[in-house]
C-alpha cells in the first residue's frame, strides 16, 4: 500500500506545475495513511509530516529541480534518519575478552531462535561461542535451544528444572569462561511492559551478569505498542542493539522505527525465516524501501 | 447550527489518531469515521453542542455496533454439546493455526484445562512435528494438566499425527481433540499446503486462528490469507494482557465478522477469558 501511496504522490506532483499548499497537504495525507498502515507510530508519522512540510516550504528549490524527486528524497531522508543512518552496523565483538550478550524481548518475538542464529553466524566466523539458557519459565526452553544448535556443535549450558535465572546465568558464564569462549549468548524468558515483576527480574539478571550488551528482539509485525514496550525494556535495562524477526512475512516493520526511537539503539540484524542461517545484516536503505513499498 | 466540514474534519482527525494509537487498523478506523462523517456532514446540531463529546459518543456507538451487530458469539460448551448430541461417539475436533509465536501452544493448554474443568474428556494432538522443542513443550503442559496427548516423531507428517489422535479419541471416548500445529507464515506456499492437508484429514468441527494482540495492521493480512487459503471459523487473541486497549479486537471483528471466542490474558493456565463484547466495550471506553 505504501507503493500505491508513493505512486499517488508522484501522480499528483507530476500533474501539477507547482506544488502548492493544497497539493502538499494532500500528499502528506497520502503519506501519513501509508506509514500508519505500515505500523509506524502515530506520533512519529505526525513528526515526519511536520518535518517534510517545513523543509518543503522553506526550500528555495532552484528552477528545473524535479519536485517529485525532491519530495521522495525528503520522505526517504526522514525514514533513514529515524533508523540512525544509511550504514549497516554489526555487533561489536572485542577480541581477547569474553563478550556477553543478553537477549530480551516480548513473549514469542523470536529470542531463542535468534540466539541460535547469532551463535551459528559467529561460529562460522571462527569465534568460540557458548549459549546459556536463563529461561526458567518456558516449558522445554532448554531442549528447544539444544535442538536448534545440536548439529553445529555449539555448547548450551542450562540447568534442567532450575528456578533461579540469575544463578543459572552466573553458573553458565563461569562454565564458559573456564573454556575460554569468545562469546556467551544468554537467552531469557519473554516478558512485556505490564509484567513489572518480570521487568524487575530482567534488571536483576542484567546487573548480575553485567553483559557487554543487551539485545532487544522484536517481531516485525508489532503495532502501535512498539514504542511503549521498547521504552519499558530500555528503562529497565539499557538496550544496545535491536534484532527484528519474521521479516519473511508481510509485515512492513514500521513498529521497529519506534523501537529505535525509544532505545537509541540501532537495528543490527533481521530474521528472515526459522532456519539457523536465516539471519541477515540490517540494511537501512532496503528496509526503508520495504516500508515505502 | 450547521456542522462545518472543517470543524468536523478537525475532530475526526483527532479521533482517528486516538483509535490508531490504540492499535485499531487504519482501514477499520477509516470505515468507522467516514460513516460518522457521512451521517453528520451538513447536518444541524444543537447550538451549544459539545461537538467533540458528541462525536466521541458516536464512535462508541459505532464500535458497539461493529462488535454486536449480525455476529454471534457462541459458547464453546454449546458448540461441543451440539456435536456430541448429534453425532454420539464422535469427538469435537478443534484445529489451531496461526503465524509463529502468537501463542497457539499455550492457548491450547489453557483451553484444555478450561474444558477439562468443565467435565470434558480432552485429548491433545501435537501436530507440530517441526519446531525445536515443540513436542516437549506441549508434553510438559499435558503432564502438568494430567491430559492425555498423542504425539509423533519430529519430521513426521502432521496430518497423520492428527489422524492418529482422532482415531484414538473415537476408540477411547474422548469428547474433544485439540490439534496444535507449527507456526507458519501466511506467505509460505508449502506450509499453507501442509495446513490444508491437515484440515482435509482432520475434518475439524472448529478451526481457530490464533493472533497476537500486539500485532499491527499485519493481523488483517494474516487473517485474510489464512481464511482464503485454509478457512477458519473463529479467533482467539492471545497476549491481551500486553495491550489493554485491544484495538485489534475491533479490527478483526469489523473486517471478518467472525467471533472472537477467547482472549489470552497471561501465561498461566487460568489466563483465558471468554470474549464478551459488552465487557470489552466497557473496558475500552473508560
Ligand atoms: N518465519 C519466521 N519465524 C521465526 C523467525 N524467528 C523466530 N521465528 C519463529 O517464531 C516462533 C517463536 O520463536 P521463539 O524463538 O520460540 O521466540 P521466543 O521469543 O524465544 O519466545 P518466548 O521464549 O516464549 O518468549 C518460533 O516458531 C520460531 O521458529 C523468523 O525470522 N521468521
Ligand atoms: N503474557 C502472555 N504471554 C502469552 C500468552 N499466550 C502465550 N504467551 C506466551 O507467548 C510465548 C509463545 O507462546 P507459544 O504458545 O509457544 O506460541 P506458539 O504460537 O505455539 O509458537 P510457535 O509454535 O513457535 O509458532 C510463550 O512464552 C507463552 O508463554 C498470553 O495470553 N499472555
Ligand atoms: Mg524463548
Ligand atoms: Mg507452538
Amino acid at each position: 500500500h505504501l507503493s500505491k501511496a508513493i505512486r499517488n504522490i508522484i501522480d499528483k506532483v507530476s500533474r501539477s506545475r507547482i506544488v502548492d499548499k493544497q497539493l502538499l497537504n494532500s500528499i502528506i495525507i497520502d503519506l501519513q495513511r501509508a506509514l500508519l498502515m505500515s505500523d509506524v507510530n502515530v506520533n512519529t508519522v505526525l513528526q515526519i509530516s511536520e518535518n517534510i512540510r517545513e523543509k518543503f516550504e522553506k526550500s528555495k528549490l532552484p528552477e528545473g529541480i524535479d519536485k517529485r524527486k525532491y519530495i521522495l528524497k525528503l520522505i526517504y531522508d526522514e525514514l533513514i534518519n529515524l533508523l540512525g543512518g544509511e550504514y549497516s552496523e554489526e555487533l561489536k565483538i572485542q577480541t581477547g575478552k569474553t563478550n556477553i550478550f543478553m537477549f530480551v524481548g516480548i513473549q514469542g518475538s523470536g529470542k531463542t531462535t535468534t540466539v541460535g542464529k547469532v551463535a551459528y553466524m559467529l561460529k562460522k566466523r571462527g569465534l568460540k561461542v557458548g549459549i546459556v539458557c536463563a529461561d526458567t519459565f518456558r516449558p522445554a526452553a532448554l531442549q528447544q535451544l539444544r535442538q536448534l544448535v545440536k548439529e553445529y556443535n555449539i555448547p548450551v549450558y542450562g540447568e534442567e528444572g532450575g528456578e533461579d535465572a540469575v544463578k543459572i546465568a552466573l553458573n553458565g558464564i563461569e562454565h564458559f569462561r573456564k573454556q575460554g569462549v569468545d562469546v556467551i549468548l544468554i537467552d531469557t524468558s519473554g516478558r512485556h511492559k505490564e509484567e513489572k515483576g518480570l521487568l524487575e527480574e530482567m534488571k536483576k539478571l542484567a546487573s548480575a551478569v553485567n553483559p557487554t550488551e543487551i539485545i532487544l528482539v522484536i517481531d516485525a509485525s508489532i503495532g502501535q505498542q512498539a514504542y511503549s514496550q521498547a521504552k519499558a525494556f530500555h528503562e529497565a535495562t539499557p538496550i544496545g542493539s535491536i534484532i527484528v524477526t519474521k521479516l519473511d512475512g508481510t509485515a512492513k516493520g514500521g513498529g521497529c522505527l519506534s523501537a529505535v526511537a525509544a532505545t537509541g539503539a540501532r537495528i543490527k540484524y533481521i530474521g528472515t525465516g526459522e532456519r539457523i542461517w536465516d539471519l541477515e545484516k540490517f540494511n537501512p536503505p532496503s528496509f526503508v524501501r520495504r516500508i515505502t513499498g | 447550527r450547521t456542522l462545518s466540514e472543517e470543524e468536523l474534519n478537525r475532530y475526526l482527525q483527532q479521533l482517528s489518531i486516538e483509535l490508531i494509537s490504540n492499535n485499531v487498523a487504519v482501514e477499520t478506523c477509516d470505515a468507522i469515521l467516514s460513516n460518522i462523517r457521512d451521517q453528520l456532514l451538513g447536518s444541524k446540531v444543537k447550538r451549544f453542542l459539545n461537538v467533540e463529546e458528541y462525536l466521541r459518543s458516536l464512535v462508541k456507538d459505532a464500535i458497539i455496533g461493529i462488535l454486536k451487530e449480525d455476529i454471534s458469539y457462541p459458547r464453546i460448551e454449546s458448540l461441543i454439546s451440539e456435536k456430541l448430541k448429534s453425532s454420539p461417539g464422535e469427538p469435537f475436533i478443534i484445529l489451531f493455526l496461526g503465524v509463529n509465536g502468537v501463542g497457539k501452544t499455550t492457548t491450547i493448554a489453557k483451553l484444555a484445562n478450561y474444558l477439562r474443568k468443565r467435565g470434558y474428556k480432552v485429548l491433545l494432538s501435537c501436530s507440530d512435528t517441526f519446531r525445536a522443542g515443540a513436542i516437549e513443550q506441549l508434553s510438559i503442559h499435558a503432564q502438568r494438566l494430567n491430559i492425555p496427548i498423542i504425539k509423533g516423531e519430529y519430521g513426521a507428517d502432521p496430518a497423520s499425527v492428527a489422524f492418529n489422535a482422532i482415531e484414538h479419541a473415537k476408540a477411547r471416548g474422548f469428547n474433544v481433540v485439540l490439534i496444535d500445529t507449527a507456526g507458519r507464515m501466511h506467505t509460505d506456499r508449502n506450509l499453507l499446503e501442509e495446513m490444508k492437508k491437515i484440515k482435509r484429514v482432520a475434518k475439524p468441527d472448529l478451526t481457530v486462528l490464533v493472533l497476537d494482540a500486539l500485532t499491527g495492521n499485519d493481523a488483517i493480512y494474516q487473517a485474510d490469507i489464512f481464511d482464503k487459503e485454509v478457512g477458519f471459523d473463529a479467533f482467539i487473541v492471545a497476549k491481551c494482557d500486553a495491550d489493554d486497549k485491544g484495538g485489534i479486537l475491533i479490527s478483526l471483528i469489523y473486517t471478518f465478522k467472525k467471533p472472537i471466542l477467547f482472549i489470552g490474558i497471561g501465561q498461566s493456565y487460568d489466563d483465558i477469558e471468554v470474549f464478551t463484547p459488552d465487557h470489552f466495550v466497557k473496558k475500552i471506553l473508560e
